[in-house]
């Protein structure tokens, strides 16, 4: 499943 | 952004400002352990590098920025500053910092989500953070006297992965598929290496003693 990514996290 | 990440994201500011207010005013970085700046610098140039590639908000750029030069600019002062390098105590920062880079890379190289360049080096920025205040945890055991300025760093870049624990619980919980447990494993175990210090800060705090880790 398309996992929201932690990318957007410092 | 939830008030987690951002209470976490403004202790992680504030920890960096602390600590180069302590350096640039008082010109002095006794009890900050430079193996630890350098390790923080390479998480920050690892977890970062998309941070041309990828835009998500100017908040999230900025800080980025903030970050980065932050860390690097407190390595720099630590080297070559002709009055900060001084104030160095060279002699008891020893911990081999390198033995924590390379297991690193290979658990990287290992467990991750994708198997990219970009994915691997974000990774092991992950599992360096983790273990990147060890350096400064066994100097503050070393040197007895433990300065006000140095134990703010060291507890204010303690409770911010605390709080971005708190962010993940809020994001697991409202956004369908959030689960990281990369992310989740290695925040835990490095808000883990600070339960000691956490105790006897408080210890410090309450009892308004000086601050004493036990040898």
């Amino acid at each position: 499943w398309p996992s929201s990514s932690s990318k957007d996290e410092l | 952004m939830n008030i987690f990440r951002l209470a976490g994201d403004m202790t992680h500011l504030a920890s960096v400002l602390v600590l180069l207010l302590k350096i640039h005013t008082i010109k002095s970085c006794a009890g900050v352990s430079l193996k630890t700046q350098e390790l923080y610098a390479i998480v920050f140039a690892t977890r970062y590098l998309d941070i041309f590639t990828s835009f998500y908000s100017i908040y999230n750029t900025l800080m980025k920025l903030i970050f980065l030069g932050s860390s690097f600019s407190i390595v720099w002062y630590m080297r070559y500053h002709k009055t900060v390098r001084r104030t160095y105590d060279r002699e008891q920062d020893t911990f081999r910092h390198w033995f924590l880079v390379l297991p690193c890379l290979l658990l990287a190289l290992l467990i991750h989500e994708k198997f990219t360049f970009l994915e691997v080096l974000w990774t092991f920025s992950l599992y360096l953070e983790a273990v990147a205040i060890l350096p400064q945890l066994v100097l503050l055991q070393r040197t007895r006297n433990i300065d006000n300025l140095t134990g703010q760093y060291v507890f204010l870049l303690g409770g911010y992965r605390g709080f971005y624990i708190l962010n993940w619980i809020y994001r697991y919980l409202t956004e369908p598929h959030f689960v990281h447990w990369i992310t989740w494993i290695a925040g835990l175990v490095q808000t883990l290496l600070y339960a000691d210090f956490f105790y006897y800060y408080f210890q410090s705090w309450k009892n308004n003693k000086k601050l004493q880790l036990p040898a």
